[in-house]
């Protein structure tokens, strides 16, 4: 899921 | 969020009013890296595509927005206020002049941002547009800074405020490093192996740097490369 993945960091 | 990424990100944030502090304050940008800031600037424009479809928290929006925002006003400044400082002959890769010939942006266009496409193509997490530019953005990342670099390596010594930039980015680097290990023991699923290779690749770009940074400030001499 989107929370869980490199994708929640900057 | 843990305290390492927020360390991190704050860091990272610093870093831009460093450079953007420094540059109005000496009305220059002599020493700084037009090729990195625009490559980052991609990096950012690529990654936070997001922004559009999917929301985080008010406390990522309002970084993207602000990372964007500040990158393009530091690429802005170098392209018209302060571009007679530029110096340009020290912003030069290898491989300017030479890329095929006659190819505009030579160097950074050969050997950096079209490598990072096609790994993009190869190792992503989706073969879709976005997912590419995602996986793009964190390859290009990686690298973004290698121009910078270079720079300081012809010119031998920093600026203290453009050192400090550097200093910023590469500690933000390093403690998104100690993040990913917190959240790899503390979350269930947490596993990112392309963000993290990228990541340990980007953070050991900055190693040559942190050293002579530290012998620098450990004897209180002036920053200086050897060679």
């Amino acid at each position: 899921s989107y929370q869980n993945s490199g994708k929640d960091e900057l | 969020m843990n305290i390492f990424r927020l360390s991190g990100d704050m860091l990272h944030l610093i870093s831009f009013l460093v450079l953007m502090y420094r540059m109005r304050g000496q009305r220059s940008c002599r020493g700084v890296s037009l090729k990195s800031q625009i490559l980052f600037l991609i990096v950012f424009c690529c990654r936070y595509l997001d922004l559009f479809f999917s929301f985080v928290s008010l406390y990522n929006t309002m970084m993207k927005i602000f990372f964007i925002s500040a990158t393009a006003t530091i690429v802005y400044w170098m392209l018209t206020k302060y571009r007679s400082s530029y110096d340009m002959d020290n912003d030069k890769l290898h491989g300017d002049g030479s890329f095929m010939g006659h190819l505009p942006p030579h160097g950074v266009l050969g050997y950096i941002i079209v490598p990072c496409f096609l790994l993009a193509l190869i190792w992503n997490e989706g073969f879709e547009a976005f997912e590419i530019l995602w996986a793009f953005s964190i390859y290009l990342e990686a690298v973004a800074i290698l121009p910078q670099l270079f720079m300081l390596q012809k010119t031998k010594e920093g600026e203290a405020f453009t050192l400090l930039y550097i200093f910023c980015v590469g500690a933000y680097r390093g403690l998104y490093i100690i993040n990913w290990i917190y959240r790899y023991f503390t979350e269930k699923h947490y596993w990112q192996p392309l963000v993290w290779v990228s990541g340990v690749v980007q953070t050991l770009l900055y190693a040559d740097f942190f050293y002579y940074y530290w012998i620098a400030l450990r004897d209180g001499a002036k920053f200086q490369l050897p060679g």
